[in-house]
């Protein structure tokens, strides 16, 4: 097991690997951030403080070991071609962007190579081509009512820019043309000056 | 029907029906849930003013008042199903809180599991009919997901087979909860327990605060709303102070740990009773990310789809906002995460249906596992959330400031997360205690199981692909 493994980019599976890895790495840092502050004599609850930034990073790179990990077993559930396809684009995108966003990690544990990165960035905008396409039907799928949503923006039939002149004509401060203000404080400035 | 918005239905490839069907958990579980909501769509009384336009008295008022006409609905509809229930006020809700929620969410799921025979026979029958409206009070003026901090103290008196409640201090002040303000009559409190001159720790305690007649708060009960919040206006989160208020013994949910007459305590048989409840907390939020970023992304991407704006290329009309390669940079990968949630809220949910049997045959042993999961899961999506619904606010321009959007409901009402149930930070140490503990195991040669398994891998090494 100890033989190396090479990162496929364009593969769910190696990029699970890759995070996983991340993760197991980024635990034994805390771990051993731990072990150094120790033999600085501190007790072990100084040693724990002294180490939060790193243990709270690993345990951010374990969860998001977990959210991939998890995605990629959904799509092996799915069987229609066009639903699995597009959802594995999205599989896909999730972990790219993850890997473009904690860059600094993958490169720290050497897992991925500086003409690796370029070509992530490369890839990432493909895939957000390919789901252009898609990505209004994908937000449909979700299936929120426009009552539920209850958003003039996000309304079904996208007739936004009418539906919200109608829903500012109805705020409370149109109930009059002229508001109160107007007659109490602002004609009797207008007298003095 | 807008017709940028048709063509880009047009050009979908895939089959929108069976992705949904994916999402909720079979054909069933969509044409069910498709009949609950039009039941809450088609109700005239749920056809309220836009809560927008109303004061925060108002919109507490026409909270209490949905809340209550909802739980007559779902007794008249014959909906008991908890599945069936979240999805009914789900729609209900909308984007916003509902006003008896910790009673559910928490008040009747304590009761169910913390009281003995006795308590059970009492409180419960009380508590569904909503003679006893309740609320869970732990968290203090002071002191938050510390719980060993908590200050409210509760001091058994033999000679009455009493206890006496006391906020000690100004920061053992109870404050937060949700409905303690104007709307609860009793409160499940949590005390650190005195008897026979020694502290045994936390444990609940149902106390009442107000008259069961006239809702006027009790003798030595100091109650009320904390004020204005960056969101859940329809919520009376509350204060109480507690001015050695005496309870009978029996008040105190005796299912595990006991104080019998004469003050002997009993240890409950393990302390990660509670953690189930956690879990079962904790997993429900990460669904709610999901949830939240999925609507969020539904409005700017729909929005998106619509909107035209400056040029890509000279001379041409305006193109749509999304053919722009930052804006579909902002929008997918935040969809990508709205599906990633979606599913890890699925995952966790089976999960803790699965651990629950295991607890009621007494096996314990997946529980610390899945506490630390779960505590991180909850860090980790609701803060990627609460950014990303931001990112699709800011994604729709000006309007996305517009209350008409939703998208600031949606944002005030989910960013709570990271803070209550356990403090994002605080989790994420919570979940490290766990991993540092499984590497140390691994690193002496143990085989670890479960999803922390990989560290007994972490000698192997990845090789950079050459490109």
């Amino acid at each position: 097991s100890s033989r190396p493994t090479v990162v496929n980019v364009n593969d769910l599976a190696s990029l699970v690997e890759a995070y996983k890895l991340r993760a197991a790495k980024l635990v034994e840092l805390a771990a051993k951030s731990i072990q150094q502050e120790l033999q600085k004599r501190v007790s072990q609850e100084d040693a724990w403080n002294n180490s939060a930034i790193d243990l709270v990073r690993a345990s951010d790179a374990h969860c998001h070991y977990v959210v991939v990990k998890l995605f990629a077993a959904k799509l092996g559930e799915i069987g229609d071609t066009g639903v699995h396809s597009v959802l594995s684009t999205l599989a896909l995108l999730y972990a790219l962007q993850g890997i473009q966003q904690h860059s600094g990690d993958f490169l720290q544990t050497g897992l991925l190579s500086v003409p690796q990165l370029s070509q992530v960035s490369q890839r990432l905008k493909e895939l957000l081509a390919q789901l252009r396409p898609n990505a209004v039907a994908l937000v449909d799928a979700f299936d929120y009512c426009d009552e539920m949503l209850n958003s003039v923006l996000g309304r079904y039939d996208g007739n936004v820019y009418e539906h919200m002149f109608e829903w500012a004509r109805r705020s409370p401060l149109n109930k009059t043309e002229v508001h109160e203000s107007y007659h109490k404080y602002l004609k009797p400035l207008q007298a003095k000056l | 029907m807008n017709p940028d918005i048709t063509r880009e239905r047009e050009n979908a490839t895939f089959n929108v029906e069976k992705l949904t069907h994916i999402l909720d958990g079979g054909i069933e579980k969509t044409k069910r849930r498709r009949e609950i909501e039009s039941l809450v769509i088609s109700d005239p009384d749920f056809q309220s003013e836009d809560l927008n336009f109303l004061s925060r008295s108002e919109r507490y008022d026409a909270a209490v008042k949905k809340s209550a006409q909802m739980i007559l609905k779902l007794r008249e509809y014959g909906i008991s199903d908890p599945e069936e229930i979240y999805c009914y006020k789900s729609v209900f809700r909308g984007n916003h809180q509902e006003a008896l929620g910790l009673h559910f969410v928490m008040f009747l799921p304590t009761l169910y599991t913390q009281c003995n025979k006795e308590q059970f026979k009492k409180w419960v029958p009380l508590a569904e009919s909503f003679k006893a409206l309740g609320t869970y009070a732990q968290t203090e003026l002071g002191h938050g997901t510390h719980l060993r901090g908590l200050e409210t103290t509760a001091t058994y008196d033999p000679a009455t087979q009493e206890f006496v409640l006391n906020s000690p201090t100004i920061t053992s002040i109870k404050w937060w909860p949700g409905g303690l303000g104007k709307t609860s009559n009793h409160a499940i409190v949590l005390a650190q327990l005195h008897t026979q001159g020694k502290c045994h720790g936390l444990h609940a305690f149902i106390v009442p605060l107000r008259s069961m007649n006239t809702h006027i708060p009790l003798p030595g009960v100091v109650v009320g709303d904390i004020g204005p919040k960056f969101g859940f206006d329809e919520v009376d989160n509350g204060y109480l102070k507690l001015e050695n208020v005496r309870i009978p013994r029996e008040h105190m949910l005796m299912k595990y740990a006991k104080v019998e007459a004469d003050g002997t305590y009993v240890k409950p048989p393990s302390d990660k009773l509670t953690y189930g409840t956690m879990v079962f907390i904790r997993s429900m939020i990460v669904g709610e990310a999901g949830r939240a970023l999925a609507k969020s992304c539904t409005i700017a991407i729909r929005y998106s789809s619509v909107r035209h704006q400056s040029e890509i290329r000279p001379g041409e009309p305006e193109p749509q906002i999304m053919d722009y390669q930052t804006q579909q940079y902002k929008l997918f990968p935040l969809l990508a995460t709205a599906y990633a949630y979606k599913f890890v809220g699925q995952y966790m949910n089976d999960v803790y249906h699965r651990i629950t049997g295991d607890i009621s045959q007494g096996d314990f042993s997946e529980l610390p596992e899945l506490h630390a999961l779960s505590a991180g899961l909850k860090a980790f999506t609701t803060w990627t959330a609460s950014a990303g619904i931001e990112v699709c606010r800011m994604a729709c321009g000006g309007h996305g400031y517009s209350r008409c959007s939703a998208l600031p409901d949606i944002y005030v009402n989910f960013v709570p997360t990271c803070t209550y149930e356990g403090e994002n930070t605080v989790m994420m140490l919570q979940t490290a205690r766990f991993l540092i503990k499984s590497y140390r195991q691994a690193s002496a040669g143990h085989q670890l199981s479960g999803i922390v398994s990989y560290l007994n891998e972490s000698e192997r090494s990845l090789q950079p692909q050459s490109v």
